[in-house]
This record gives structure tokens, C-alpha cells and sequence, in this order.
């Protein structure tokens, strides 16, 4: 409950107008970011606990064993500390929607071969895109992805989905983009 | 010299070779729309006798501006996605996905930082042009509820005198704006990622507000001018997407509809690090 309430408490200072719009000082502004990550932080351990919980067969305890589970807030500039640094990463999907859809998930990656596994053990087709130099020069961007690792996942209504991503050194080779016009233009 | 095209869910895209930009939309039933994106810039009107754009107040000073270099661009094509990378601009850069089995054009864009060493506050916007016959009118969901009609320099509630041509027929946007062609049964939507501003100022045509930088207050209470200084001083980066829909206009406020409620509530994606294919099964 008390990592309920940072978000609680955030998102009821982040109702005034001035967050919704923009209107506040430059240092107010600071301390709304500075809050919200606060809360999102604080609640890191919240969502790691409810996502061992709904994903284990054993749920009247947990062990050391579970996965160990983060958001990568870094997601939108390609940058994911967890997928760089591990070879083998477990991408856990939690749909709010009351839908089945798909969903295209993109992750940090550099152009190292990949096997991605379905929940059904099926094993999935991705594609591996260059990230944009415009993105990889953005400045507060610490990361050593050149490319997006993309796969489709398909989301139960309002339950969870997981993914095995690994990274595999096989001689098979990646599927090559198909470049049509390298900057042709002046 | 041909057009490059990419295939969609029931609409197929062609983008302008010396460019990249997206060209025109050809939908399944053979209906061709024309289809331009470009991103222009506002100044800020900063005459000290008047309230200059500000927090509170968009005032331009006068029609928005292109960028003046031709964008350069690379096209990336696999089985399941379509990409354009495009540069604008020092500082506006965007990627346009297009999925197979997505009725949607994603823009990715990046704009900022918004350079000002020449004493100019800028307004950065997307437009989207087409050739809707709109006579005026366009739709946004201002309240958060519904698609509110909009009519061009007109207020259903009291005469309106237009003083300011741009800013007086700007609207929030809490998710999408739409246009609509009756006579042809064709649909314009675009969805936002965040609330934003945005208006229909010529018939066809939607713009939407991105980003500003500006170097004045604008007299309304904060006291401050809108200068974000990002991370390191140079200016504020921003990031965003926009989900552009063509479509006829039931099958479009189905999809709009669908699409909005899952952007809504996107799935939670979190990572472990895990040390099997065992431990995962």
C-alpha cells in the first residue's frame, strides 16, 4: 500500500493545471519529474512482486529463484540496461486493455543473432532495425544498441505474456533488411 | 524515380523518392487520398506592447515557416515493418513505421533543441495535408469525452470577430483530431501520445503543436518565459508519436476507437535477466 501511495500521492500533485499544461516555473516543472520517477522508482519492487506473483505456479510463496523483474524507463530513446548487459532476458507483458491484440514489442539490441520463444514454446520471427542516427546521437542516451529487436506478442485481455529473448552466436544467418535508398538525396 | 510504396492493413502508402515523405494513401476499396507531412515552425510574437506566445498564450507572429533544406532520408523494408528514417532539420528529425497488419502510419518524432541564438522563440508543428473537402470544419476531443465539431474562425454560442486567424482556431487535442470528406466517405484521424494543440486552418489540412521554445513571458502569471533548458543547457529534447488513420469513416471510428483505448493502456513491458530456456518454461 505505501508503494500504491507514492503513485497516489504523485498523481494527485500532477492533476493541478499547471502540470497537465505546462504553466509551472521551470523549477516546479524539476520537481513534478522529480516526484513521479520518485514514484515509479519507489514502486519498482511492487510491480516485481505482482509480476512473480501472477507468473508463478506456486503462488503461496516465492523463492530467490523467481525472476528478478524491471521496467526500462529508457525504452523510448532504445536504451535497456537489463536486455544490454544479459544474454538471455525474460520480456514480461501485463495487457490493462480487456482485449487480446498484438502487439509490437521493440528492444535495444545490437546485431547479434536472436532466438525469441513464445509462452506456447513456439519460436518467433523478429526483424533487426537500425535505430536512427538522429536517436543513437541523443544526448542523454546511454547505450551501446545500434539496432531494435522487433517480434510481435500476442496479449491475452487484462493478463500477461512472457517472452524468452537470447542472444545466439549460431552460424545461422540474421535476416538481412532489405536498404532500399541509402541517402541518395542531397 | 517511381514512387516507393509500402503495404499497410487495407491501404497501401507512397513516399516521394527525393524526399521520403509520405505522398499519397491508396485504400482497399481504390479510393487514392493525397497525403502530405512536412513540419513547419512558428515565431513568437514578441513586440513588448502586446503579450507576447508565452506558458499561457500561443500567439505567432505571423504564418509558420518550413524548414529550408530537402530532408535526406533511408528506407528500411523487412516482412514485418516499413520504416523511413527522415531527417528535417539540426534539430527535427522523425521515423515512419508502417505495419502490415496495422491500419495505422506511425511518426516517430524527435524535435528539439529548438535553437534560439537569433532571438527568435519557435513553435514547431506537424501538418498533414490532404485533399478532403472539409468546408471549414474538423473534429477534436477537446473534453475528453467525444468528438467535438469545429468550425474555421465560428463559435456556436456568440458571434466571433477573428483577430487572431492562428491561434484563434486552435484546439486541445486530449487524444485525437479528425477530419472528415462526406461526399466521399473518407476519414483523416490522427491520434497523439499526450495532449497537445492543434487546428485546421485551410480545408484539408491539420496541424499539430509539438514543441515550443520561447524567450518571453507572456504577462499571465508565471512569471517566466517558456525556455526549457533540457539536460545540458542546449534546450529541451522532446519525443512522440502520432497513429494516422485513412480510412472510409465507419470502418475509421471503429479503429480509431480500438486503437486509442489500447495506446491508452499500453501494456506494462518489464524485463529480467533469467539463465534458461528451463527456468523460463
Amino acid at each position: 500500500f505505501d508503494a500504491v501511495d507514492n503513485f497516489h500521492r504523485a498523481m494527485g500533485i500532477l492533476q493541478h493545471h499547471d502540470a497537465v499544461t505546462g504553466t509551472e516555473k521551470q523549477l516546479v516543472a524539476f520537481d513534478y519529474a522529480y516526484i513521479l520517477n520518485d514514484a515509479i522508482e519507489k514502486s519498482m519492487d511492487l510491480m516485481n512482486r505482482a509480476l512473480q506473483f501472477i507468473s508463478s505456479k506456486d503462488k503461496s510463496s516465492q523463492s530467490n529463484s523467481d525472476p528478478q523483474y524491471t521496467l526500462c524507463l529508457g525504452l523510448n530513446i532504445s536504451q535497456c540496461e537489463v536486455v544490454e548487459s544479459n544474454d538471455k532476458v525474460l520480456v514480461t507483458l501485463y495487457n490493462p486493455y480487456a482485449h487480446e491484440y498484438d502487439f509490437k514489442v521493440r528492444i535495444p539490441w545490437q546485431e547479434s543473432n536472436y532466438k525469441v520463444t513464445g509462452p506456447n514454446g513456439e519460436s518467433l520471427n523478429a526483424t533487426i532495425i537500425p535505430i536512427p542516427g538522429f536517436m543513437q546521437d541523443f544526448p542523454e542516451r546511454k547505450s551501446s544498441a545500434t539496432h531494435e529487436l522487433l517480434f510481435k506478442a500476442t496479449l491475452p485481455a487484462l493478463g500477461f505474456a512472457s517472452y524468452f529473448v537470447e542472444k545466439v552466436s549460431s552460424n545461422k544467418p540474421t535476416p538481412k533488411l532489405e536498404t532500399i535508398l541509402p541517402l541518395t538525396t542531397s | 524515380e517511381a514512387p516507393i510504396t509500402a503495404q499497410g492493413k487495407g491501404f497501401s502508402a507512397s513516399f516521394d523518392p527525393s524526399t521520403g515523405s509520405i505522398q499519397s494513401v491508396s485504400l482497399a476499396n481504390g479510393k487514392v487520398v493525397k497525403l502530405r507531412q512536412k513540419y513547419q515552425w512558428y515565431a513568437g510574437y514578441d513586440t513588448p506592447k502586446e503579450p507576447p506566445s508565452g506558458a499561457y498564450l500561443f500567439r505567432p507572429k505571423g504564418p509558420a515557416s518550413g524548414f529550408p533544406d530537402q530532408p535526406t532520408y533511408q528506407i528500411f523494408n523487412s516482412p514485418d515493418c516499413f520504416e523511413v528514417h527522415q531527417n528535417i532539420s539540426d534539430y527535427v528529425s522523425q521515423t515512419m513505421r508502417i505495419y502490415p497488419d496495422d491500419p495505422f502510419i506511425e511518426f516517430d518524432f524527435k524535435v528539439g533543441p529548438i535553437p534560439v541564438a537569433d532571438k527568435v522563440g519557435k513553435e514547431i508543428i506537424s501538418l498533414f495535408q490532404t485533399d478532403l473537402k472539409t468546408n471549414k470544419v474538423f473534429y477534436t476531443d477537446s473534453n475528453g469525452r467525444q468528438m467535438m465539431k469545429r468550425v474555421k474562425d465560428f463559435r456556436p454560442t456568440w458571434k466571433y470577430k477573428v483577430i487572431e486567424p492562428i491561434a484563434g482556431n486552435y484546439y486541445p487535442i486530449n487524444s485525437r483530431i479528425s477530419l472528415k470528406d462526406e461526399d466521399e466517405d473518407l476519414q483523416l484521424v490522427v491520434l497523439t501520445d499526450r495532449s497537445q494543440g492543434g487546428a485546421s486552418l485551410n480545408d484539408g489540412e491539420l496541424e499539430i503543436m509539438l514543441h515550443r521554445r520561447l524567450l518571453h513571458d507572456d504577462s499571465l502569471g508565471v512569471d517566466e518565459a517558456l525556455n526549457e533548458p533540457g539536460v545540458d543547457g542546449r534546450g529541451l529534447i522532446i519525443r512522440g508519436k502520432h497513429y494516422v488513420l485513412i480510412s472510409d469513416i465507419k470502418s475509421s471510428n471503429i479503429l480509431h476507437r480500438e486503437k486509442g483505448m489500447q495506446l491508452y493502456m499500453a501494456p506494462v513491458v518489464a524485463f529480467a535477466p533469467i539463465s534458461s530456456f528451463d527456468d523460463y518454461r
